[in-house]
């Protein structure tokens, strides 16, 4: 079976924020990322998973680490025009991807870079994924660990070289 | 400035599921979806965003609806095994994505995407994002009304055209 995943990368340079407990409705994220748009903050991840027990959800999101004061200032708008919604942020994490092409169709992939994240002792922060990208956002102490091994898990015929980032 | 969205996409025959409530520690994760690579379930979106304030989190994803009830049979396993979490399902789920090269440059083209669904009044379930796709999970009646929605927005030369779907 031809290999699906062709390199690892991590980015130590992103932070995550959400704002939570928003209203479930239409025009909530429309709002939030409108207000981030028009003040020019570039975002890389959004992550909304399922709604909470009490109709209310979270919006994550990521930006550059040089974006952060900016975007947290903007969000204290957003959120008292929102009159509702907290703020959340964590400045210390690392994104760490496998990057390949028509990984969906390998239902194992994620299994496996998960499971060799979690032999790492490495907890998964957030999870996303696409055809051509899984990504895991996790402690950015654990960045290294977490590229090691993915090379291990990946590429293990290239056990003593440098890992192979994209 | 090039156009970024090429194509606009909308998938009907995908559920979403949810394990939530599960811990929030290295190792769940890959034992929910080792579990359905065992078995031979393809995952479309794995979507996990920041935790809950009790350290749970959720781990929400797709598969084709063909899949659903070997899905859900595995999921009850995988409950047992972990002896915690919760099993959310929904069935009248589609995914409409706008599909480009490069979005994640253009601050605007999410937001723009969540305003024109959010003035066709459509609640946004999940979102998740990559270079080349934006996705929203929405309630699946709302999935044609999704795709005028987003090819007005995108291509609005066309509005008189089929929408180019992808
Ligand atoms: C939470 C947020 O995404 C909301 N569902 C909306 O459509 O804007
Ligand atoms: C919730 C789940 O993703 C957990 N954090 C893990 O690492 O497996």
């Amino acid at each position: 079976q031809s290999r699906a995943v062709s390199g690892i990368a991590a980015d130590k340079k992103q932070v995550e924020l959400a704002m939570t407990h928003v209203p479930d409705q239409p025009g909530i994220a429309a709002q939030l990322f409108g207000a981030l748009a028009s003040n020019n903050i570039s975002v890389d991840m959004i992550i909304q998973s399922v709604r909470q027990d009490d109709n209310t959800n979270d919006i994550a999101f990521t930006v550059d680490q040089t974006d952060l004061q900016d975007t947290l200032t903007l969000l204290e708008k957003v959120k008292a025009d929102m009159g509702s919604g907290e703020i959340y942020y964590e400045t210390d994490v690392a994104k760490v991807s496998i990057v390949g092409v028509g990984m969906i169709d390998r239902p194992g992939i994620a299994a496996d870079m998960f499971k060799a994240l979690a032999q790492a002792n490495i907890n998964l922060k957030m999870i996303s994924t696409s055809e051509i990208k899984i990504s895991c956002l996790i402690d950015q102490a654990q960045a290294d660990d977490a590229v090691r091994a993915l090379h291990r898990q990946f590429f293990p015929e290239a056990a003593n070289d440098e890992p192979k980032l994209v």
